[in-house]
């Protein structure tokens, strides 16, 4: 009674991630089409623009944090992934979580206005002055702006992103051949999905590995650059899972 | 070393 398309593994597979996908993504897929996010206004702007610096770092912390919570459960939810060594299940969400939250980023970035949901509205670069972090802010929002042009459908962005976690060339790997075998199968899905939807062009339109390498980088570099700035408040106020992944 | 991350890949609910 299954569909001739379910049957084939590389479509099971592809089902599968989909579904983790849908289930761990905020805001939901269901929420995203004709969307009716307000944009903040003037006023809200300018009052987190005033944050003290270590408080908008603060809170900024936490949403990355649960972003990452919920890419934790995604990578749970991935076929294979809780099969590999506990080491290597660490290994790979340190290196790739980021990744992941970053991507995602871009299902809630809105290409007319230029701005992305934050907690709760659209918000454009410039509401995180603040954070005294300019270069990093306008990076990950050109990053958001090519990935959004791409209009990648929620299937691409669950394999896309399942394969940025399940990376057989991340550094410290312990069982490396059992992670390039799962890597293998999402690469499999990938490619037979392009293929049926004639989406084969979005390979090369991808932003490369080294380039969301990069950002990560940028990411850690600020955090040590805050640090120096305001000693003592990463360790005080951060969330414990920030501290452990940036820190 | 990871003690978060070991909590959350161990716990069981969603």
């Amino acid at each position: 009674a299954c569909p001739q398309a379910l049957r084939v593994p590389s479509e099971l597979l592809t089902q599968s991630v989909l579904l983790s996908h849908r289930a761990t993504c905020h805001p939901r897929a269901e929420d995203l089409q004709g969307h009716r996010w307000a944009t903040f206004s003037r006023e809200e702007i300018c009052a987190y623009q005033s944050q003290p610096t270590a408080e908008m770092w603060q809170r900024c912390a936490r949403r990355v944090t649960e972003a990452i919570e919920r890419v934790v459960e995604f990578a749970k939810r991935l076929r294979g992934f809780l099969e590999l060594s506990q080491h290597d299940q660490i290994v790979l969400l340190k290196a790739g979580a980021m990744e992941v939250v970053l991507v995602r980023m871009c299902r809630a970035f809105d290409a007319a206005t230029r701005t992305v949901l934050f907690e709760g509205k659209l918000a454009g670069p410039e509401l995180f002055r603040s954070l005294g972090c300019p270069e990093l802010v306008a990076s990950i929002f050109d990053l958001a702006q090519g990935l959004s042009a791409l209009r990648c459908s929620e299937s691409e962005l669950g394999l896309l992103s399942a394969l940025l976690l399940v990376n057989a060339g991340r550094p410290w790997l312990q069982d490396r051949p059992r992670v390039a075998r799962l890597q293998g199968h999402l690469d499999v899905a990938f490619r037979v999905l392009l293929r049926r939807t004639r989406r084969e062009g979005l390979l090369a339109r991808l932003p490369s590995p080294g380039r969301l390498r990069a950002l990560c980088s940028q990411h850690l570099e600020q955090v040590q650059a805050f640090r120096r700035l305001h000693p003592g408040v990463v360790s005080a106020a951060f969330p414990p899972l920030y501290r452990e992944l940036f820190a | 070393k990871h003690r978060i991350l070991h909590k959350l890949l161990q716990n069981g609910n969603s």
